[in-house]
């Protein structure tokens, strides 16, 4: 059974492209068979992974995608045109079984993530524990809750800074509020990941032992394991 | 002459919406008579500026546009309907006689934006020395070079960390690649900007001694003196 997870959040920089490529990356890694899709025309999900980046040859393609392998082996898709319904559905089902599928979404509820929202099976939302990023959740959580295919929702704290107080405060206040909706593993800030992505490697690789290498690791074994 | 600055970047979460509403504010505070208007339908701006908001009543309308007042007296406007061409040039210039008129745009360079790219004389691009926001900086140049009005750009760095040498070269190359194209300001890091908005004010009412509060006051009087 193929898992379909998107990544998406309407606002804006909150880690939706780091965290669909570290969990697309770590699964691969941990032997699961893992698809990425780059639903975002900034192909920032590319980008990131960019090193040695193979375009597939066309008899593996998937019609109306665009096929990479990344360093790793791990296979990146990316729309040609406009995506459907029903190309999306060919994305997630066509070619090699598959175990998991994650989607990269853009900044915004419209066109792309529309049609991503609507295939998952779960939806990840990377959350900044900050002012403008938790007054844009309940957008989010409310376009969810009207969706036909009941997909299950996960909310992902990223960019904490233990230090800061507020941080620590909106974090207990989100699992008072939404019980077993947020994720265990929470994601530190760490501009090693940044610094990764200008390398076109995941921090998996450019610095493993890195704090942010470590919680997306965590991050992994919790959807291995948990989300069934 | 109202002079149209129009605030955008298609990559998330770089500061457009804190920048606006500090630019505003600050136009504003120095005595120019300025509008600004919210084309993000995530309507960050007057989330940021919701303290004492008070919503205009009728006979003030622009058809169209729904009017505010911040706390401060500036006047906020946001889209009833997908904004036209020709309804973004009645806020722009319809009512009393203004000086500037700011412009908030989402992250994307379609509908929204796009009127907003037209209408403006200015287009300040907020620019993260991150590698990803970087990728997409020259996407954002190509699309305003093509633009009829031939309206002058300006980058704006922002959330500058001086310890981190990776963003003093990225300035530096910036400086380099696009010479008289990039602010004399750049905004540093601060966290007291996130709590501002938390509090519905600008960080000139919540922490006028705060690094961020004297950058963007130091960017008001570079575009007062500065952009004619
Ligand atoms: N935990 C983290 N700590 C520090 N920096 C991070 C972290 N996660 C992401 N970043 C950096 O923050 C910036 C925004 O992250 P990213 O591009 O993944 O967000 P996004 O939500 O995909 O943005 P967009 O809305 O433009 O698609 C990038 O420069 C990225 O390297
Ligand atoms: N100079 C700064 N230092 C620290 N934090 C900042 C700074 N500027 C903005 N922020 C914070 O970073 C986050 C993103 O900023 P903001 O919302 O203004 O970006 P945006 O480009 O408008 O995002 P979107 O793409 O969603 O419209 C907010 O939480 C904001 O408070
Ligand atoms: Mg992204
Ligand atoms: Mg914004």
């Amino acid at each position: 059974k193929t898992r379909v997870i998107a990544c998406a959040n309407q606002k804006g920089g909150v880690g939706k492209t780091t965290t669909a490529t570290h969990l697309a990356i770590g699964l691969h890694r941990s032997g699961c068979r893992t698809r990425l899709l780059d639903m975002d025309p900034q192909e920032n999900a590319i980008l990131c992974l960019s090193q040695d980046l193979q375009e597939e040859s066309d008899k593996q393609r998937i019609p109306g995608w665009k096929c990479y392998r990344a360093a790793e082996g791990l296979e990146i898709l990316k729309p040609e045109t406009a995506p459907t319904t029903s190309s999306l559905h060919r994305a997630c089902t066509e070619g090699d079984a598959i175990d998991y599928v994650i989607i990269d979404c853009p900044p915004s509820l419209e066109k792309g993530t529309g049609q991503a929202l609507e295939a998952a099976h779960f939806i990840l939302i990377p959350l900044q524990c900050e002012f403008l990023a938790m007054q844009g959740l309940a957008q989010i959580l409310t376009r969810v809750n009207g969706l036909a295919g009941d997909p299950v929702v996960y909310v992902l704290p990223v960019m904490l800074e233990s230090e800061k107080h507020i941080h620590q405060e909106v974090l207990e206040e989100l699992r008072a509020h939404l019980p077993g909706k947020v994720c265990e593993t929470w994601i530190p800030r760490d501009p090693f990941l940044s610094e990764a992505s200008s390398y076109g490697v995941s921090l998996f690789t450019h610095g493993p032992r890195a704090v942010g290498a470590q919680a997306y690791a965590k991050l992994v074994r919790e959807v291995c394991h948990g989300w069934t």
